[in-house]
């Protein structure tokens, strides 16, 4: 069975995307591991950014998390041409999806029983959520076993950090779920910023202490041109710092998992 | 009656809050105008970055958008040691809000018939909308005269410009609006990326042309320090690269209103 990772923070613009494609590619190329990215996030950036790679059409995640019957995730699946990828499509009715979702019994466990025989086909699922703690990423916490969330070094992003966490004790609480906090990941540090990201370093040590990952992601412009290239970083500019850091986050995380 | 400028944008931490605030606050300081920086985001980060400045409590402006009575937007203001600024505190039951809204008859005017009173006390206000397009951004939409769409120079972040103005153009269709478009606004502009820079801005202007603003917004960071000392980036340093260029959009944002 599939170990299952939230990408997640209400916060906008903080990595989740480009932590959730670049950890997913490491984890297919470098480690074998076959991985799916669910995209749940109506801007279907995970297609946009792996665009040269992807291979075929695939269905509408939104038709399936509102489908009567029990449909599965396996459904909507494109393959990419890096070994041991697969991604969701972008799905822009995932927006509707939100509020459609809210009337329905057990809304929050549909994405968890979609994926009933999805898990039994990766080793890995990563879910790239939206900027937001609605129903989408809601379904996406229930489901996962473990939320990693990017943090960039600024004082609106840290109060998202504490927001997840919070939304996450109510879930563990009323839906009798045990989801673990994989870690914090610093993303976008500038090294001209340093003491705006001491003090972001600080504040989330004190704070979370363990749970902020060792490895932090710097600012590096490879990253948006390999997304303008719609190719990954280790395709695009395979020996830059942000694909050589990436690496060393997908080894973290593994190792967090397997730890615990 | 006031002027009403949603400012919006799907893609998450494109400076949609910094540039409300900083526009709001140059408003208020500089051009002597009455101005209210309504926070339609879950997040309250309006609030946040002006922490310094608040005075007094406020009412939630989610019961005032979920009331069945014709409540007002003026029950929830909070006003600012800036003079002529006041602002709607943080709120976290927004998020709720957003499915709430969904069943209710003529759900996109709610704001615009709370904003009845509200309008006829100040020059401007101002919306700073959550990274979605989810029904408080619709509202925010509905109630607004123009939109200003931030983006940065990210192949991400041009997406979103298109999402808002297909959107802008279904409001505009069904509800028989006639909503403007007041401008793209260049932000996080990095001095250090040439390539992506002048490859988004040429993307831009091919494609919205007059629509992007002459002034733009280079990457500073006194923006994040001020936003962790509570105050407006005016206050925190007055001669910053940042703070004359929000001055210089703020003057344009008025002509194109005036022009218009
Ligand atoms: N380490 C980095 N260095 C430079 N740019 C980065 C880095 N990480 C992300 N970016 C850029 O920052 C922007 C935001 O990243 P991304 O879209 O992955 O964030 P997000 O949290 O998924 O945003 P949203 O909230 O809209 O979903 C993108 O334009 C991306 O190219
Ligand atoms: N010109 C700039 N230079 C440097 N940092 C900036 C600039 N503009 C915004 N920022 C920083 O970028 C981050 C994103 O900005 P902001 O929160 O205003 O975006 P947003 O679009 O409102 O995000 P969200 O989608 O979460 O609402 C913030 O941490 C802010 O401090
Ligand atoms: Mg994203
Ligand atoms: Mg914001």
């Amino acid at each position: 069975n599939a170990t299952i990772i939230a990408i997640s923070s209400q916060k906008g613009g903080v990595g989740k995307t480009t932590t959730t494609v670049s950890l997913g590619a490491a984890l297919a190329r470098f480690h074998g591991r076959a991985t799916l990215i669910l995209d749940m996030d109506a801007q279907g950036h995970v297609h946009e950014s792996l665009r040269e790679h992807v291979v075929g059409q695939g269905g509408r995640l939104s038709s399936i998390l509102l489908s009567s019957s029990s449909a599965d995730v396996l459904d909507s699946i494109v393959s990419t041409t890096i070994a041991n990828l697969h991604i969701t499509p972008a799905d822009r009715h995932l927006s509707e999806t939100e509020s459609l979702l809210a009337t329905k019994i057990g809304k929050e466990f549909i994405l968890r029983d979609a994926l009933k025989y999805t898990r039994t086909h990766y080793d890995f699922i990563l879910i790239d959520c939206p900027p937001n703690l609605g129903n989408l990423t809601l379904n996406a916490l229930v489901a996962a076993d473990a939320v990693l969330i990017p943090c960039d070094p600024s004082p609106l992003a840290i109060s998202g950090v504490g927001e997840i966490i919070r939304t996450m004790a109510t879930i563990n609480e009323r839906l009798n779920r045990d989801l673990d906090i994989l870690g914090i990941l610093l993303t976008r540090i500038d090294g001209r910023n340093r003491t705006v990201n001491e003090a972001v370093e600080r504040e989330l040590r004190r704070d979370y202490g363990d749970l902020v990952l060792d490895n932090t992601i710097g600012v590096n412009t490879g990253l948006a041109k390999s997304q303008f290239s719609g190719t990954s970083i280790y395709d695009y500019d395979p020996e830059s710092r942000a694909a050589l850091q990436y690496r060393k986050v997908a080894q973290e995380m593994m190792a967090r998992m397997m730890g615990s």
